[in-house]
């Protein structure tokens, strides 16, 4: 599989309709300090199956809804999609047959977290599932977030240790 | 598990030690698991000799040279878990030109081995040049993110504007 | 000596509040003593508002928004305490140039009103530029650092050649 | 007073006799990783009366000295000075007489630190009274040492209140 594609709608600063193409190679981001580079990190992690508001820097989940500004009204509700090619059929079952595979996570007030595959609902665990296989998932070693490197230098050997583990 | 985990650290250890000559260009570094009755001691130990200097625990190496080992072991742990995309955000702050040069060009060589789809987020200038495509992070309405897409002679542009 | 930690708290504190203002160009920032039975959670606490956001603890800002802002409190601890000499060994790295333009003018404005000098560890390309003069570390024996004078014309050059 | 000279022998990657002028404003630091910056910090650190050798990365405190590399011998002692100006005679009895102080610390293999100020042997507590008049010390705000920003922004409150009360 390959991923494509990432969308964002009401997550965090994102509040506007937002695409992301992601084109074979190397995909730069840059932009001035705060601007919401490390959100879209956060975007992507957080539509794998992210269960922490913690490793997303938020006390509770639906810290990840805009929140409103001075001239914008804060939203109920965020959503996330990430559009990976299956042409190469190798995405688990049941999701083996189809050549484009759209993942989308939306979250409402008062209401938690929704999945849907192809537009059909599905658990928060089927997608640990299809993002397990693919080797990727949201504590996977190919998400290395800010300040990552500092841990991995700083902590412990026995947290260090967790870490090996955690990405085994 | 504690069987799984012995093979991870191995296949691990392997990439490790050759990602770690290749971003040193020389040198020797590799993991070490430390059994201890010290909890303070146990755990995951790194050591590693850049080129020309002597072995130590990466506690004492100076800030870039831990960065890059980092960034060594990181991708060990990737090329041991491959995937179809890596993220990187902001890897490179404490690294000078030419270890940046070789974080890049590690990254492309990745790529024309396995078609991983890299997101790479970054202030460095050098970082910039070598990327495929840029896409710019701007808050022009404040709190408000909005994403463009920057084009190569732009690129080129910010990336000497852009002084890290 | 609570008695002393109170007043500096307050003089500390008084400095952060109108730094942090000078580098983010508006916003606020305080610092709080918190009393908790909760080890965790008691101690200094720091709360921040960029411009145009909300006010958040220091964990929910931006990598360089955070590194601004210890920035704002290591200075005001320095103003609280002054000293002939201020060290700053890479506090600039996560910072993108608009901010380390912000850090320069106050490190300026620091050097006018009290005739500190100060040692400035940088790869940051702006902060080089800055400097009022430029000294070169470089290690051409493996093992052996020599210190060499760089030349403002040279600095210059350096400043466009090092991409951070 | 003010800080004029830092010359340091034998210290660390700094083999060889080299002398940094610490002129007015802002003097700039700059080179390849790994190639001896924060070696110079730790230098002023040291000759100021640091005491703890994990503050220096190193385990003991002769861990300063030149270690040796394949082309050129370990060495057995370091020294580092650091020179003032005191015209303003600010600094504090028994030195302000003198127009410039010259404070030297040495450290041989199995022999200790031993400190001297204008070519006179002193205590480290010497040392410490005279910084700390100064408002300078090795634990001073003054030293912003690398990786301290990420500290005061990770430590729990309890540790970055430590800090404050270190600077007072
Ligand atoms: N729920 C939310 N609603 C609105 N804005 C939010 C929300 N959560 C976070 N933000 C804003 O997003 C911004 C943080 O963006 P982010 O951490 O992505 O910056 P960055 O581009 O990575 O910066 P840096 O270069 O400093 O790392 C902050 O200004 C914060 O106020
Ligand atoms: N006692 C010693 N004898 C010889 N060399 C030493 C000694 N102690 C440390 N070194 C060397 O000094 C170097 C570290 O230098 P330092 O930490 O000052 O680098 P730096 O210029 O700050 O780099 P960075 O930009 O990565 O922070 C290391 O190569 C280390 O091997
Ligand atoms: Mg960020
Ligand atoms: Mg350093």
């Amino acid at each position: 599989v390959t991923f494509t594609k990432l969308k964002l709608y009401g997550f965090k600063s994102f509040v506007d309709k937002t695409e992301l193409e992601i084109g074979a190679g190397l995909n730069g981001i840059v932009g001035p300090n705060g601007c919401g580079k490390s959100n879209l990190v956060e975007a992507l992690r957080w539509v794998m199956g992210e269960k922490s508001a913690k490793n997303m820097r938020g006390s509770g989940m639906e810290d990840v809804i805009f929140a409103g500004t001075s001239k914008r009204p804060a939203r109920n509700m965020a959503e996330v999609t990430v559009i990976m090619d299956n042409n190469d059929q190798s995405a688990p079952a049941p999701f083996n047959t189809a050549t484009e595979i759209e993942i989308n996570r939306r979250i409402e007030k008062d209401k938690g977290s929704q999945y849907r595959v192809n537009g059909k609902a599905v658990r928060a665990r089927d997608v640990n599932l299809l993002f397990a296989d693919t080797m990727t998932g949201a504590n996977s070693p190919a998400l290395v977030s800010q300040g990552r490197i500092t841990e991995i230098i700083m902590t412990k050997p026995a947290d260090r240790r967790k870490i090996l583990e955690d990405s085994a | 598990a504690k069987e799984r985990l012995a093979i991870a650290f191995t296949r691990v250890d392997g990439h490790f030690q050759k990602l770690f000559a290749t971003l040193f260009e020389g040198g020797r570094a590799y993991l070490e698991m430390l059994e201890s009755d010290d909890p303070l001691e146990a755990g995951l130990e790194i050591y590693a000799q850049p080129p020309g200097k002597s072995l130590q625990k990466l506690s004492l190496l100076s800030g870039g040279e831990q960065t890059l080992t980092a960034t060594a072991l990181i991708f060990a742990m990737f090329m041991t878990n491959p995937s179809p995309i890596c993220v990187l955000d902001e890897i490179d702050a404490p690294l000078d030109d030419a270890n940046v040069d070789r974080v890049c060009s590690l990254m492309e060589k990745i790529v024309s081995e396995t078609e991983t789809r890299f997101i790479v987020i970054t202030h460095h200038r050098m970082t910039m040049a070598r990327m495929d495509r840029l896409y710019g992070v701007t808050m022009g309405e404040r709190g408000v993110s909005q994403l463009v897409s920057v084009d190569m002679a732009l690129q080129e542009e910010m990336a000497l504007n852009e002084s890290a």
